[in-house]
């Protein structure tokens, strides 16, 4: 019989972020608290990652994206892809 | 496409399926499938693959649930499908499988299934070195897509490949060889395979000029041994290039190693004469029949704490304080804790941490008691691995693990070691040589 699919462990958005690469890890252990920007940030990293449109917001297909199955390797490996750049 | 840095040193790689119970699929198909995953990726590239049933091949794939030893617990049906290393020794190009996920072999479709086949293609590009990529089309994009077996490989994941190991120079392609389940015999490529003597698990190292990206760790393949296995003959002085340790920690401001009865001493100036000493001539009133110390750390109070076994002791200077030995229970751990395996002020945010096993604690030092929350997963401390030996915070700053006779160094920030290969603690704290070491009892 087939079993229900479980409630993915990266259920929040902190979470998921962290987990592939888009937001520093250590803010898990640390608790440190994340800025808006922070999060809108790597938001819109996200979804130029997944080719949908970048809002920064968690829109529907940003959520719609989160619940697709992949791969577990993380997308960003450091933080540069965050870092803003200078003009 | 995008490379992650690290790539194999030669082109005729082996696999091996590691994993003998497979309930739901028949064992035959999945080779088979995993078989046509590594034929595309050899067909664009001077890549060639041969399966082996050996522990020793380059890569090595499993089938596992849950929490798996790696830091990376899959989570059931769902979601995260798998997991691949990129290329290295030890657990490098190895992959990962989601054992609780419905896998479709053999072409087979259903709504509900996920084509192993599909998943093993995009698993294999990191096991041999690309990352992911945004392209929406490419094999290498994180979430998965639905695909023809007889697809061709997107151009920009066959670039990719070939930037890596160079363009096919022959028209040797021929039919991807199909499992026949009557035979239970997967055809070999005669074309393409070459002669291979001896199979070895290779060291991988290229350096690649690209934009580079940390590998996710390697820890080494075997489980790690129990305490007792480690432990060496307590009545003679370890050689300090050839052993593991007990504990490692900064007391008041000198690096001091713990292994059994002894301890070594390193200052700014090296390792001090007349080391190792027996700790209970350092510490006193330590229990007489101790054989080992397990975690030491000193607090920020300045009092230093030792974990042996299920008490712990604190002392003040050289003497332990009153009311002390106390239980690890005491400290909020829970009561089928037997030993901690480190204990450190993390300096990354000053917080004490505990680690035993699989699992750390937090503790709060105005309390004495473990935070709310604890214990959490070790895997947090990518590449650090379980069941550590020891851990502590050197003058760098950095965070440092060590396990058996290696050592990570820890990157705070990016919470995971800075290197994946780990290095000899032997060579690096002690100057030892690679091949020298015994005999050398701290005597210089």
């Amino acid at each position: 019989r087939r079993r229900t699919r479980s409630t993915p462990i990266f259920d929040d958005v902190h979470g998921y972020l962290m987990k592939f690469g888009y937001l520093p890890e250590s803010d898990l252990e640390t608790g440190n608290l994340m800025d808006g920007n922070q999060l809108h940030e790597a938001l819109r990293t996200l979804q130029t990652f997944g080719n949908i449109p970048v809002t920064g917001k968690m829109d529907a297909a940003t959520k719609q994206l989160m619940k697709k199955p992949r791969c577990g390797v993380p997308d960003i490996s450091q933080p540069t892809g965050q870092r803003r750049t200078k003009r | 496409y995008n490379l992650q840095g690290q790539k194999w040193n030669h082109v005729n790689l082996t696999w091996s399926l590691r994993t003998r119970r497979l309930d739901k699929v028949d064992h035959g198909w999945v080779r088979s499938d995993l078989n046509r995953a590594f034929q595309v990726w050899s067909k664009h590239s001077k890549l060639t693959f041969r399966e082996v049933n050996s522990e020793s091949a380059d890569i090595l794939v499993f089938f596992e649930k849950g929490y798996h030893g790696d830091g990376y617990p899959f989570d059931g049906p769902g979601q995260v499908l798998a997991h691949a290393f990129f290329p290295g020794t030890g657990r490098g190009g190895d992959a990962h499988f989601d054992e609780e996920e419905e896998w479709l072999v053999a072409d087979k479709t259903s709504k509900d299934g996920t084509s192993l086949f599909r998943v093993a293609v995009h698993e294999f590009g990191h096991s041999l070195g690309l990352s992911h990529s945004s392209v929406p089309n490419a094999l290498m994009f994180p979430w998965y897509q639905d695909m023809q077996s007889d697809f061709e490989l997107p151009n920009d994941d066959r670039i990719g490949i070939q930037v890596l190991y160079g363009v096919k120079d022959e028209k040797s392609w021929g039919n991807i060889p199909v499992y026949n389940p009557q035979t239970s015999i997967i055809p070999v490529l005669s074309t393409t395979v070459p002669t291979i003597t001896a199979v070895t698990r290779s060291t991988a190292i290229t350096s690649y000029t690209t934009p580079v990206t940390p590998s996710k760790p390697t820890t080494s393949r075997t489980m790690p041994p129990r305490r007792a296995e480690v432990a060496v003959v307590v009545d003679e002085k370890p050689d300090f290039c050839n052993t593991s340790f007990d504990a490692v920690s900064i007391i008041r401001k000198e690096t001091f190693f713990f292994k059994g009865k002894y301890t070594w001493r390193l200052g700014p100036k090296g390792l001090y004469a007349g080391y190792p000493a027996q700790i209970s001539r350092l510490w006193y009133n330590l229990p007489s029949n101790m054989t080992q110390v397990d975690a030491v750390y000193e607090r920020q109070d300045g009092k230093i704490v030792f974990f042996i076994g299920r008490k712990y002791y604190v002392f003040d200077g050289n003497n332990p304080l009153p009311g002390y030995p106390k239980p690890l229970t005491a400290l909020g751990l829970p009561d089928e804790l037997d030993h901690v395996d480190a204990a450190i002020v993390w300096g990354h945010n000053s917080k004490t941490y505990i680690f035993s096993g699989t699992m750390y604690w937090r503790c709060d030092d105005e309390t004495e008691q473990m935070e709310l929350d604890y214990p959490r997963d070790m895997s947090i401390w990518r590449g650090a691995g379980y069941n550590i030996d020891a851990a502590f915070q050197w003058h760098d700053g950095a965070t440092y693990f060590f396990k058996n006779r290696d050592f990570w160094k820890f990157n705070d920030l990016r919470m995971r070691v800075e290197q994946e290969e780990p290095r000899s603690i032997g060579e690096f704290w002690f100057n030892c040589t690679a091949t020298g070491g015994s005999g050398r009892n701290g005597d210089r």
